[in-house]
């Protein structure tokens, strides 16, 4: 299973990701 | 005697045909993967080789929803106490669950195989993060993110799928012609980007989600599609492949303008359930591929839909 987020931000929105990086609900995806 | 060996030669020819290509075939990709592993450890970038229109095809006549369904009705089967440890100890082990995190350890707790799926976590194992505006849904695996260009969307780097195929037409705001794309028709505030992020959900994951953000959950789209798997290795051969399986899309607003979260299904973990929705029906026989069907939150007597906060329990994946 997935789950697929699109969403509308400012242009100054910042990803705290790495592609293939495991993850836990609750952790940081990203903020302005 | 004779007769009999001319008849079991007959027989049996068309199987030796068949396990011989299908055994080359398997061999002819493994080489392939194995070759592109020992390229990308060297360094070198490989475009992702995705499946011919016969492979997606052929994979598509799979009655991937059958199975699906039976493997949930299997798994609803309560089993004998007894059997229940060593069942789920190897799951536990073939799929590396941390059970340390689970609100109930005890292995014998869990009727089913189907309930040990959807097991709850301790309260405190997953903490909220309050410094950044969105946080992760579930575990997972990040597959990819980044800005939405041309009105597509990757599934993993260099695969594509089409952003309205996905999200279907956007009939759940007020249509503005003005805009030219479907992607300019999501953004409602100048200057803004239109973001997504991929999480991949391993079959040993907790498979229960939450909401990303603080948000107003406005509509909710169900897809009836097929389940195919979405592992990582499917996920980068066949394109558009989240557009063509069971999906539930909800869609909303937040502080910055659109938002959405969509579940995807796949072959063991077919159905999904949002907590808010009880008239929610996924993997079901009585609706076709192909089609949607759509719910408004937002009433005469609810302009806001459903109010949720960032780490709310939102909804949860099932097997089958």
């Amino acid at each position: 299973s997935t789950i697929v987020l699109i969403f509308e931000a400012p242009k100054d929105f910042n990803f705290n990701l790495k592609p293939g990086q495991k993850i836990h609900f609750g952790e940081a995806v990203g903020s302005l | 005697l004779h007769a009999a060996s001319t008849n079991l030669a007959v027989k049996v020819r068309p199987l030796y045909v068949l396990l011989g290509t299908g055994g080359g075939y398997a061999g002819y990709k493994q080489y392939e993967s194995y070759k592109d592993s020992r390229l990308e450890k060297l360094g070198i970038e490989i475009p992702p080789k995705l499946a011919q229109t016969w492979e997606v095809a052929l994979y598509k006549t799979v009655p991937t929803r059958l199975l699906s369904r039976a493997w949930g009705r299997l798994n609803q089967v309560e089993l004998p106490t007894w059997l229940r440890k060593p069942v789920y100890s190897l799951y536990i082990w073939t799929f590396g669950v941390n059970m340390k995190e689970a609100a109930v350890e005890d292995l014998h707790q869990y009727r089913n195989l189907s309930e040990f799926f959807r097991r709850k976590l301790k309260p405190q194992a997953r903490p909220v993060c309050d410094s950044h505006s969105v946080i992760s849904p579930s575990d997972g695996k990040i597959l990819h993110f980044g800005r939405v260009k041309n009105c597509e969307v990757e599934q993993v780097k260099g695969v594509t799928y089409s952003l309205e195929s996905f999200l279907g037409p956007q009939t759940w705001t007020e249509n503005q012609l003005q805009k030219t794309s479907f992607q300019d028709q999501l953004v409602t505030q100048d200057g803004n980007e239109l973001y997504h992020c991929v999480i991949y959900l391993a079959p040993g994951d907790y498979h229960c989600f939450h909401s990303p953000t603080d948000w107003n959950v406005h509509h909710r789209r169900h897809f009836p599609g097929s389940l195919m798997s979405v592992n990582p290795g499917v996920a980068k051969w066949i394109k558009e492949l989240f557009c063509y399986n069971e999906r539930v899309v909800l869609t909303g607003g937040w502080k910055h303008g659109f938002f959405s979260l969509t579940a995807v299904g796949a072959t063991n973990v077919g159905s999904i359930q949002i907590y808010f929705d009880r008239d929610l029906q996924t993997n079901s026989p009585r609706y076709s591929k192909g089609s949607y069907n759509d719910l408004s939150y937002i009433t005469n007597n609810n302009q806001d839909g459903i109010v949720m906060r960032k780490g709310d329990q939102l909804g949860e994946f099932n097997l089958g």
